[in-house]
């Protein structure tokens, strides 16, 4: 049931991705601010298939020499391609150590098969604009899991929070963001194959309640 | 040279992308 209602490819499933700033309150305590979220999510049958986006829209947000989404999409499969809209929220937190930038993120694989696959991470605008780690599976109750667990952000994503974070009004900061953008590519290490793409914008969110997103596939009509 | 991009605003995108959600 979570094809085409989360972020899933007939191979690989992400159930949770988040980045988060981390401070010591005393020295049993932190502080965690979660700027954005993705929890986990159950859906089953009953629920409604996300809604679309026509990549046609946003293919200049993701442009790349080689490798940009227009030519991953092209080469598919294209039930791997997902748009999310980030409400990043905003930090009272006063930063001081690098160290304290944490992104997660956790996938299991859907073929019973332990692949070791690459995330990339291309942030635009930035140059070079690749960040690349490399997975391995593991082993946990049945299924092939991946977990990116407290991996630091980058020093470029870290000093553009605190950039960000300094502009007086929240129409600058979305002023900025809108020509922010960051494409997460995972693909298998030996084959190539592309399981899973996700295209991430952002705005800053207007809410109380925490780091808001909305889900949508990517699809060429 | 640099290419001018067509704000988001303009684009076909649904109601969604502009909407908050709010916590259920």
């Amino acid at each position: 049931p979570w094809q085409g209602r989360s972020i899933a490819s007939s191979k690989l499933r992400m159930l949770e991705f988040s980045a988060f700033l981390e401070q010591p309150q005393d020295p049993e305590t932190f502080n965690k601010h979660l700027f954005v979220h993705i929890g986990q999510s159950n859906p089953s049958y009953s629920d409604p298939y996300l809604e679309s986006v026509d990549i046609r829209q946003i293919y200049d947000k993701f442009p790349e020499k080689k490798g940009g989404l227009k030519e991953l999409f092209d080469k598919g499969p294209h039930n791997a391609f997902f748009l999310v809209k980030f409400w990043v929220k905003n930090s009272t937190l006063n930063p001081l150590l690098f160290n304290s930038f944490h992104l997660e993120s956790h996938f299991y694989s859907c073929k019973a098969q332990s692949d070791t696959v690459h995330v990339s991470y291309i942030l635009r605008p930035h140059n070079p604009p690749q960040v690349m780690k490399t997975e391995y599976a593991r082993f946990e109750n049945g299924r092939y899991m991946f977990r990116i667990h407290r991996s630091p952000l980058c020093e470029y994503m870290i000093n553009f929070i605190h950039k960000l974070k300094h502009l007086p009004e929240k129409y600058m900061m979305n002023s900025v963001l809108e020509n922010f953008t960051i494409l997460q590519v995972v693909t298998n290490r030996d084959t190539l194959e592309t399981l899973l793409c996700v295209a991430y914008v952002f705005e800053v969110s207007t809410s109380e309640h925490g780091a808001q997103h909305h889900i949508y596939r990517l699809v060429k009509d | 040279s640099a290419v001018e991009q067509v704000p988001m605003r303009k684009r076909q995108l649904p109601a969604s992308f502009w909407e908050e959600p709010k916590l259920t």
